[in-house]
């Protein structure tokens, strides 16, 4: 479902310039939960930005579902996000001024369900990841951890074909990130989405059907593994 | 160097209550490594803040090196901050449109070194997290990892006797974490310093003397652990 040739990235900043991604040449398989395992810095976030078009790269293709990322214009992509996309952000990215409920709505917004509809699957999401007694704080009144798990949520709300997820569980603690890490993995099964996954998070990894090693931009290795049920 | 006592922090929206913190009692002996851990909305980043004096206490009294915190006025828990605190932020909170360099200088401002001893000082931090060649980097302009790591610099860089932690590994991999945790007891023991961390991680927390385990804003037991080394 995702076909990666050649990916680079190149950075310049004045005379300086950065290979954040050296020749990534990767294929992900409809249904899998493929991890990207990699020191900080090593180009993980940088991938995912390029796979789901949120960076253009300098050099290389990306197909997503014979879809040509790298060739699409902004209009195309966003509405290409829109469709299939669910991501989560290293950093969240949440709207400030909206609840968790509000924030975990949005997506939903443009699809056709009516209010009611949308709130009770932004709710049940909720709940699911253990906020239903949040919906209604804002970022700036839920711990980091809390904050995270809305935009987990957010993501997977309105169960898109394909979720970038990156670092996941980076501010939870070992029970929240295996109820997490279960509920992703569960859905994923359920309604047959792909998952790529970045995580340093050893308890997040395990849930992974591959794992690449990524060094300095470029796959180092890469671990195919039991499916963790 | 640090005495709480019977620390509540009670957040109220509309009709709602919420109990961050129910009923603290902890002291911290200078020169420890005091970790909180616990689950996710445990109240570990509240009672941080609190104790920095970020937040007003709902009940209860801090002293830290005897000084009664809850009861300094902003412009008087400014300059106790600037004068003894060092604070990692779980959003790392740096500057968008400075470099890591002038992120890093920032606290040297307004403390009468030249501009070069600034710059050397900020270099060496830089340095020593492994972020030597990201010093003209702006925050977008490097990964997550790196931000957080810039983050600690800064909140090292001039040798505050209290250093607040707050998740300071969450986006580190295994081996920057040990980097990072090497280097942050190691200047705690060279230099006196008292480091109250917060972190979910146990690569983190083996670093500490006491382990403080709080669950739903009270502490549920107290782990005494072998000094690191
Ligand atoms: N401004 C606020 N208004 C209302 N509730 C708040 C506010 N800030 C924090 N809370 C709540 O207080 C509780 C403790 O928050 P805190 O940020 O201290 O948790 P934490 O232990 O740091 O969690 P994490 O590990 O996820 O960072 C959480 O349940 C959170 O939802
Ligand atoms: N806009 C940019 N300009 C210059 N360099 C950049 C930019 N964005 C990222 N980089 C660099 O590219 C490299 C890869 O960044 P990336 O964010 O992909 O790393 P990562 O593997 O996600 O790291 P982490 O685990 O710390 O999140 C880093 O060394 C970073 O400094
Ligand atoms: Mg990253
Ligand atoms: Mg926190």
């Amino acid at each position: 479902i995702i076909k990666i040739e050649n990916l680079k990235k190149v950075y310049r900043m004045g005379q300086e310039k950065v290979y954040a991604l050296n020749g990534i040449n990767l294929d992900v398989v409809k249904g899998e939960i493929c991890c990207l395992f990699g020191t900080s810095g090593s180009g993980k976030s940088t991938l995912l930005n390029l796979v789901a078009g949120l960076e253009k790269p300098t050099r290389g293709s990306i197909l997503v579902k014979n879809i040509p990322i790298e060739k699409l214009n902004e209009k195309q992509l966003a509405k290409f996000r829109q469709k299939y996309v669910g991501f989560i952000f290293q950093s969240y990215n949440l709207m400030p001024n909206l609840t968790a409920l509000e924030n975990v709505t949005l997506p939903l917004m443009f699809k056709g369900y009516s209010r009611k509809a949308r709130e009770k699957a932004a709710v049940k999401m909720l709940k699911a990841v253990g906020l239903g007694n949040r919906l209604n704080h804002k970022p700036n009144q839920m711990s980091g951890g809390q904050q995270q798990r809305v935009s987990i949520a957010r993501a997977f709300v309105e169960k898109p074909e394909i979720i970038f997820a990156d670092e996941p569980t980076g501010n939870l603690d070992t029970k929240t990130t295996e109820e997490v890490m279960e509920l992703i993995a569960g859905m994923a099964e359920q309604y047959g989405q792909t998952i790529l996954l970045v995580s340093h998070d050893t308890e997040a990894s395990d849930y992974a059907d591959r794992i690449v090693h990524i060094r300095d931009g470029e796959i180092e290795r890469i671990e195919e593994k039991e499916k963790y049920k």
